[in-house]
This record gives C-alpha cells, structure tokens and sequence, in this order.
C-alpha cells in the first residue's frame, strides 16, 4: 500500500510540498482480483528517475472494451489511436499501456509513429493484433515520446504479467499526483460475485469533456 | 492529464458495456473539474473479461445493479481525482436546482466551480458568496437575481435574491474552515438540476506548475 509520505517524495515539484490534507490516510485500498486481468509495471525512464513509468495491462481472450475520450481539438496522437480501435471487437484480448512522464501531444507524425511503434511491438510480445492494443501517454506536451526506452521495457513488462498488481500499475501511471487512485465494487448475480475494479491518475489539468 | 483504467469479469456485449461507460462518466468524469483545463489526453477505458455470470437482460435486475455498481465505481474515482487536485485542500460539491433546463444547471455549476475567485475565497475560508452571485450571473444560463438562492451546507446565506435575515457571516466563516464544503444555488426557475465537484485553488497549485515542463 502507497503511504502517503512515500507517495509525496516522487512528485515532480520542485518545490518541497506540503502534503494536502484530502489525502486519504490508509493508503491504496485492498482492490479486489479481477478474473482474466493481468498488469506489470516497469521503470523506463522517460522523464522520471527512479520510480516506475510504464504500465502493461492485459485482458483474456473474450473480453470486450468500451471507452470514452477527449473531445479536445488538439487531443494526443494515442487519444485519435484509440478511438479509432475502441469500436472493433477480437476474440484475441487486448493489452493496456501507458506511459507517464511524456505526453506524446502535439507530435504530429512522429507521435503517431511512436504509437504504432508501441502498438506493434506490444502485439508481437503478447501475440495480439495490432487493432486490440490500446496505449495512453501523459506528462509534457510537445515532445518526441522516446519510444524506444517504453519498447526496451517491454520483455520485463510481459514476462511479470500477474493478476495482482493493479496497485503497481496505478502507481506507475502517476505524475503530479500524490498518492495511487483506485476503488473496487462487487455484484451479486445469482450467488456469484461480479467485480469491477477500477485505477485512475490525475491531479492537475482536470476538467474531462469526453465522449 | 485524468486517465481511468476499469476492469470487470461481467459477461457483457461491447455495444450496452459502451452505453453504460458514456452513461455513467456524463455524470462523473465529466462532472469534475480542478483547474478547468481540458486534458490532450484524457480517456476512461473499460474491460470487461466474460470470465464471470453474463449480466443476462440489460433491463433486468443483474444489469442495473451492476449499471449502478459501475456508475458507483466512477464516481469514487473521479472524486480520488479531485480530491489530489494541485494543491488542494478542500473538496467542494457544487449543487445547483431550478434551472431552467439540466444544461442551465449545469453551466451555473461549472461556472461556480470553474471561478478562480470563489476557488481562492475558499482556500482562505472566506465566505464570500457574492463571488457566488457574480458567477451565475456570467455563466450564461437564465437567472433571475430576485429569485436566488444560495447554501453553504445546511446555511442558507440568500433568499430570494437578498440575504437571508437568519444569515450570519461568523456562521458562514466557521462552515468554510471544514474540509468538505457544499455550495448550492437555487435559481427558482425550473426543474434543472446538476451536480459538480471541484476543489480550491492555493499556492501549492502555482508551485507545481509554474516550472512542470522545465
């Protein structure tokens, strides 16, 4: 579990900051194993040091994805990415990555170049279609993403896929933030349980008008 | 930036998963806002894995109360969201009721909660709630000053488009030193509601974002 001081001392703030009294004092919660989910998490170094920066989730053959995005004008080449895949459906799975540190926006082509890079190479590690690998970046706007360090990353992140570590996965996927988000609920249909686990970082920026 | 991963082992088709998703982040997500900057990337994604019970009938009961759970879920992250807001020290619900349409509501609340005026005067636990007249009056939704009502929590501070003759300003000042602050607005016009979350704007803000790209 992320405490709180600890969370604190990867911030990227330059200035020393206080720790904001709305975080929560007893840390990520005890997120509940979601049957046919699988996450790893490494560090790569694309803007931070010595913290973790890339996040690899992979779903079973047979899972489904819906999604909704941005409506900015200027949205990041991985947005326009998965929004034109969102709609199609495998059997195969799919995979999750996201980078932090580097928001691969306002890239233009080589942003695009960088995301079907990942895409690739991602589909080649874990056997998927292209079509079924959805990635996301965040951080600075207007730099070339050095997509090459999220590739070296990439035999570590798919040899230490394992069922739990949704909680690394939200700590890999912060910056600003000060402490890793994430909830859990469970349905009861018919005497079997139905879980829905959920992670979310953003702390700065905030003001989603997606669709 | 918010980026929200979501995983489920429901046995759920793609097209009622994505309804449910556009249903449910309308009324959180997209119901949040720190700094009033909209994000380049921004996305909620959703999996659903089929390894657990099909939610059968999307109008039945399975699927509502996992409609409900899911809805629950997002709602809890975006207000983990707010709550890690740069600097924050404060969570603000924004409620406002008869406006004249939802749409109104909506721009009333945002406009509110949007405010680097009423932003600041809450992160110095000042009352100020003629920062709260001002706001809906520019947002650009139908009001009636003689009309207006505003809340703080349980307090109401204005009535009718005058201050409230219970209204104390020491009562209003010892509500805003609580770190879970309710402003409401009641414009008496209709049957529009919304409902925002937001948080103060402090030094800290400017301290992490002066200098994030250097």
């Amino acid at each position: 579990m992320a405490k709180v001081s600890e969370a604190a001392s990867i911030a990227p703030a330059k200035t020393p900051m206080p720790i904001s009294p709305l975080a929560p004092v007893d840390g990520f919660p005890d997120l509940s194993i979601v049957p046919g989910v699988e996450f790893a998490t490494a560090s790569a170094g694309i803007k931070y040091k010595g913290r973790t920066d890339v996040m690899l989730a992979r779903v079973a053959p047979g899972s489904v994805l819906a999604g909704v995005f941005t409506r900015s004008a200027t949205r990041a080449a991985s947005v326009l990415d998965c929004q034109a895949k969102i709609t199609g459906t495998g059997a195969e799975g799919a995979a999750i990555l996201v980078n932090s540190g580097n928001a691969n926006a306002f890239t233009g082509a080589v942003g695009a170049a960088s995301v079907d890079a990942i895409c690739a190479a991602v589909a080649e590690r874990l056997s998927l279609p292209p079509t079924r690998v959805f990635t996301a970046s965040t951080g600075v706007i207007g730099q070339p993403l050095p997509h090459d360090r999220v590739i070296a990353a990439l035999d570590d992140l798919s040899e230490g896929l394992h069922p739990d570590g949704i909680a690394d996965a939200a700590r890999a996927i912060m910056t600003t933030d000060t402490y890793a988000k994430g909830t859990s609920a469970v349905v009861d249909v018919d005497g079997t349980p139905v879980t829905i686990a959920g992670i979310a970082k953003g702390s700065g920026m905030i003001a989603p008008d997606m669709a | 930036t918010m980026l929200v991963y979501i995983f489920t082992d429901a046995k759920i088709a793609r097209a009622p998963l994505q309804r449910m998703v556009a249903r449910a982040a309308d009324k959180t997500f997209n119901c949040i806002t720190v700094d009033s900057d909209t994000s380049t990337s921004d996305m909620v994604l959703v999996a659903a894995t089929g390894q657990g019970p099909a939610l059968g009938d999307l109008r039945g009961s399975h699927a509502r109360a996992f409609e409900r759970a899911l809805h629950g879920v997002m709602l809890d992250l975006a207000h983990q969201v707010v709550r890690d807001g740069e600097g924050a020290t404060k969570f603000v619900e924004v409620s406002v009721t008869g406006a004249k349409t939802n749409d109104d509501a909506r721009k009333v609340a945002l406009a509110i909660a949007n405010s680097p005026l009423i932003k600041t005067a809450i992160a110095g636990e000042d009352p100020n709630w003629g920062r709260v007249v001002m706001a809906v009056g520019k947002s650009g939704a139908a009001a009636d000053r003689d009309r207006l009502g505003i809340s703080f929590g349980d307090i109401q501070v204005a009535v009718n488009g005058l201050v409230s003759p219970d209204y104390a300003e020491e009562d209003g000042a010892a509500y805003m030193r609580g770190q879970e602050l309710k402003i409401g607005v009641q414009l008496g016009l209709g049957r529009g509601v919304a409902q925002v979350w937001t948080c103060d704007l402090t030094h800290g803000y400017i301290a992490i974002n002066a200098d994030y790209r250097s």
